[in-house]
């Protein structure tokens, strides 16, 4: 299964990841 | 004797031919993905080996619903208590399960798999982050983020598909004519940009999904479609892959504008189910395939939709 976030942010919204990377709920994807 | 030796060889043939050229084939592409694991190895980067159209037509005519749901009912079945333990030791060890962070760590309590696989957390396992606005709702591995181009979003990197295919064509807010691309429609404040960001849940991971902001859900879309694997092998090789399977996607606003969550089935993880969305069935045999059935949360009495914050839950992956 997977999820798939689409959203609309400003131009300096900053993801927190890198591709690969093993995530857990509540961990930060990303920020202004 | 030689009458039935004649007969014997004709029913086994095809079997061979068969088995020869399946044989074959899984060799070749062993072969292929063992070559490109050494190539990236040394640091050169290898484009995406896309199936074939023949081979993605192949892949359709397997009955991946009807088999995620005999999956799904044979994973209801009560397990004797004395059973319960091997079993699911054996999915824990397999998929690598950390029992510690689970609410109940005894293995007995769990009547079935398919109960052991929406286990819940200890309140405590995973914080929830303050200093971001955007959290991951699940646990998972990332396949892929960032900025959304050309109406076209990245399942992996190098692998689109259609944004408009995805989410289906946009009639849950007031239709923006004058805006010319699909993208362009659900980016509401100017100079904003729109991101995408792709989560995928592997078997022993923990199946339930959260809210990942504050945001107001306005509208759910249920496509019924294909269950096929939708493992990071799979979502490099078949594109559009998420277009065809089935999905719930949830779609509203928050703080900059167009906000929308999609949970994406699979084939051993068939239905999905969203908390507040009782009427939401999944894996049905009475939807069709290439449908979408939409629900509106915006009613006269309620304009916010669903108000949903950060960490909230949201719903659960189910076994078949």
């Amino acid at each position: 299964s997977t999820i798939v976030l689409i959203f609309e942010a400003p131009k300096d919204f900053n993801f927190n990841l890198k591709p690969g990377q093993k995530i857990h709920f509540g961990e930060a994807v990303g920020s202004l | 004797l030689h009458a039935a030796s004649t007969n014997l060889a004709v029913k086994v043939r095809p079997l061979y031919v068969l088995l020869g050229t399946g044989g074959g084939y899984a060799g070749y592409k062993q072969y292929e993905s063992y070559k490109d694991s050494r190539l990236e190895k040394l640091g050169i980067e290898i484009p995406p080996k896309l199936a074939q159209t023949w081979e993605v037509a192949l892949y359709k005519t397997v009955p991946t619903r009807l088999l995620s749901r005999a999956w799904g009912r044979l994973n209801q079945v009560e397990l004797p208590t004395w059973l319960r333990k091997p079993v699911y030791s054996l999915y824990i060890w397999t998929f690598g399960v950390n029992m510690k962070e689970a609410a109940v760590e005894d293995l007995h309590q769990y009547r079935n798999l398919s109960e052991f696989f929406r286990r819940k957390l200890k309140p405590q396992a995973r914080p929830v982050c303050d200093s971001h606005s955007v959290i991951s709702p699940s646990d998972g591995k990332i396949l892929h983020f960032g900025r959304v181009k050309n109406c076209e979003v990245e399942q992996v990197k190098g692998v689109t598909y259609s944004l408009e295919s995805f989410l289906g064509p946009q009639t849950w807010t007031e239709n923006q004519l004058q805006k010319t691309s699909f993208q362009d429609q659900l980016v509401t404040q100017d100079g904003n940009e729109l991101y995408h960001c792709v989560i995928y849940l592997a078997p022993g991971d923990y199946h339930c999904f959260h809210s990942p902001t504050d945001w107001n859900v306005h509208h759910r879309r249920h496509f019924p479609g294909s269950l096929m694997s939708v493992n990071p092998g799979v979502a490099k090789w078949i594109k559009e892959l998420f277009c065809y399977n089935e999905r719930v996607v949830l779609t509203g606003g928050w703080k900059h504008g167009f906000f929308s969550l999609t949970a994406v089935g699979a084939t051993n993880v068939g239905s999905i189910q969203i908390y507040f969305d009782r009427d939401l069935q999944t894996n049905s045999p009475r939807y069709s395939k290439g449908s979408y059935n939409d629900l509106s949360y915006i009613t006269n009495n309620n304009q916010d939709g669903i108000v949903m914050r950060k960490g909230d839950q949201l719903g659960e992956f189910n076994l078949g």
